[in-house]
C-alpha cells in the first residue's frame, strides 16, 4: 500500500479508491493550502470531490480545473493528480506558484466522471459516458460534455441514448454536471475554467456548438498559443490551437462553451498527448512527461489570467 | 467484462467533403457499434475508429469500394489493454 503522497507512484494508473486516498493524503500534508470539497455526488452516489488550493481570503478570484470528464482518458485523471501534488509542493519554492495562491484561489477536480472511470476499470474500459439510465431505453449513459447548457441538442451531439456522443434528455441531466454548474454558480467568483480531455494535441477554447467567433478571440487565441509553445519547449509535443469548432469539430452542449457564455472569459479546454497509436491507454511510462509538459502550459495560462484580471 | 479481442482501431484520411460525408453515413450507422475517436469534420483531417471485430469487414469494404484511404492504427485493442492490466499489476506489486 501506498503511505503518503511522497511514495504514491504517479507513474501508474490506479483505480479510484487510490486516487481519493491520494487526494487525502495530499490535504493531510499541505493542509495549510490544500483542503477537499464534496461538490455532489455521482448517479452511483459516488462523492464528487474538489481539491482547493487556497492561502486565505474570503471568496478569492478563482480558477477551475477539471479532469477526466471522459472516463476512459486515464491519462488527464493521472496528470490532474500528478499537478495537485506540483502545486502543493511547489507553493513557497516556486515564486509564480507563490504569487498565484497568494492572489487566487485554484479548484481541481481530479476525477470528473467518477462512475464512468470505476466501469472503465471493471467492465469496459473504453467506456466514455455517465452510468444514468435512460428510461424507455436499455443504453446507458450521457456525454458529459455533450450535456451542457450550450447549444444543447445542435450539432455534433446525438439524440441517440446508445450512441457515445448521446446529449442526455435535457442540459444538465446529469448530476456530475449539475453539481459543477451549480458550484460555478455559487461560487460567483470563478475567472478560468480549464478542462482536460485527452486525445490529440489540441488546445481550444470556445465556441463548439457554433462556428461564429467570440469577441475574446484574439486574446483567447495569444494565451491558448503561448501555452502550447511553453508545452512543447519540454518534449517538443506539438499541439493544434483554436477554436473547438475548427480545431476539432462543431460539437454543441460542452462545457468551456456554457462557462464562456456565462461570462467566464478563460475557457479553454486541452486534450493531452495521445497520438492515438495506444488509443486511450498511453503507456504508463508517458504519464509523467504528459504531467510535466501539462504544467507548462496550464502554468502560462495560470499566470496571464492572474495578472489580467477582469 | 466487455472484451475488445480481435477489435481495430482504424485511422481514415478523407481527402474531400463526399468521403467526409460518406463516413458521417457511416457514423449514423448504429448497428455497426462504431466508436469514433476522431468523428469525421473536413477533408484532409484524420478520423480515428475503433470498429468491433464483428463488423470489421463490413467497415473496410465500405471504406475500400469507395476508395476511401485508410490504414490499421491499432492492430488488436485487447493486447493493449492486456498489457496495460500487465502493467497495472506490476505496479501495484
Amino acid at each position: 500500500k501506498e503511505r503518503g503522497s511522497r511514495s504514491f507512484n504517479y507513474g501508474a494508473y490506479h483505480p479510484l479508491e487510490s486516487i481519493y486516498q491520494a487526494m487525502d493524503d495530499l490535504v493531510a500534508e499541505h493542509s495549510e493550502i490544500v483542503s477537499k470539497q464534496q461538490i455532489g455526488e455521482s448517479y452511483e452516489q459516488r462523492p464528487l470531490y474538489v481539491l482547493k488550493f487556497s492561502t486565505g481570503g474570503k471568496n478569492r478570484p478563482a480558477i477551475w480545473i477539471d479532469a477526466g470528464i471522459h472516463a476512459r482518458e486515464w491519462v488527464t485523471h493521472a496528470t490532474a493528480l500528478w499537478t495537485a501534488k506540483k502545486m502543493a509542493s511547489d507553493y513557497g519554492q516556486d515564486p509564480s506558484v507563490t504569487s498565484l495562491l497568494n492572489t487566487m484561489d485554484v479548484f481541481l477536480m481530479v476525477v470528473a466522471n467518477p462512475d464512468g472511470y470505476v466501469f472503465t476499470h471493471t467492465k469496459n474500459r473504453m467506456w466514455r459516458k455517465t452510468r444514468s439510465k435512460t428510461p424507455d431505453s436499455s443504453c446507458i449513459g450521457v456525454d458529459p460534455n455533450r450535456n451542457w447548457d450550450a447549444g444543447f441538442g445542435g450539432p455534433g451531439a446525438s439524440d441517440n441514448p446508445c450512441s457515445d456522443s448521446y446529449h442526455g434528455p435535457k442540459p444538465n441531466s446529469e448530476v456530475e454536471v449539475r453539481s459543477i454548474v451549480e458550484f460555478i454558480k455559487s461560487h460567483g467568483n470563478v475567472k478560468a475554467f480549464l478542462s482536460i480531455h485527452s486525445y490529440s494535441q489540441l488546445l481550444m477554447f470556445p465556441y463548439g456548438y457554433q462556428c461564429s467567433e467570440i469577441n475574446d478571440y484574439a486574446e483567447l487565441d495569444d494565451v491558448a498559443q503561448a501555452a502550447a509553445n511553453a508545452l512543447a519547449s519540454l518534449y517538443g509535443t506539438q499541439y493544434r490551437v483554436g477554436p473547438i469548432c475548427s480545431v476539432i469539430y462543431q460539437a454543441s452542449g460542452g462545457s468551456i462553451d456554457w462557462t464562456y457564455d456565462y461570462g467566464i472569459k478563460y475557457s479553454l479546454a486541452f486534450e493531452l498527448r495521445d497520438t492515438g497509436h495506444y488509443g486511450f491507454l498511453l503507456p504508463a511510462n508517458q504519464i509523467i512527461p504528459t504531467a510535466q509538459e501539462t504544467w507548462l502550459g496550464l502554468k502560462t495560462i495560470l499566470e496571464y489570467v492572474r495578472d489580467h484580471p477582469y | 467484462l466487455e472484451t475488445f479481442a480481435g477489435d481495430q482501431v482504424l485511422r481514415v484520411e478523407p481527402c474531400n467533403e463526399a468521403q467526409v460525408r460518406l463516413l458521417k453515413q457511416l457514423q449514423a450507422r448504429e448497428p455497426l457499434q462504431l466508436d469514433f475517436w476522431r468523428s469525421p469534420a473536413n477533408a484532409n483531417e484524420a478520423v480515428d475508429i475503433r470498429v468491433p471485430f464483428a463488423c470489421l469487414q463490413d467497415v473496410k469494404v465500405f471504406l475500400e469500394s469507395r476508395q476511401i484511404k485508410y490504414s490499421i492504427l491499432i492492430e488488436d485493442v485487447q493486447a493493449l489493454i492486456d498489457e496495460e492490466t500487465r502493467e497495472m499489476n506490476l505496479s501495484e506489486r
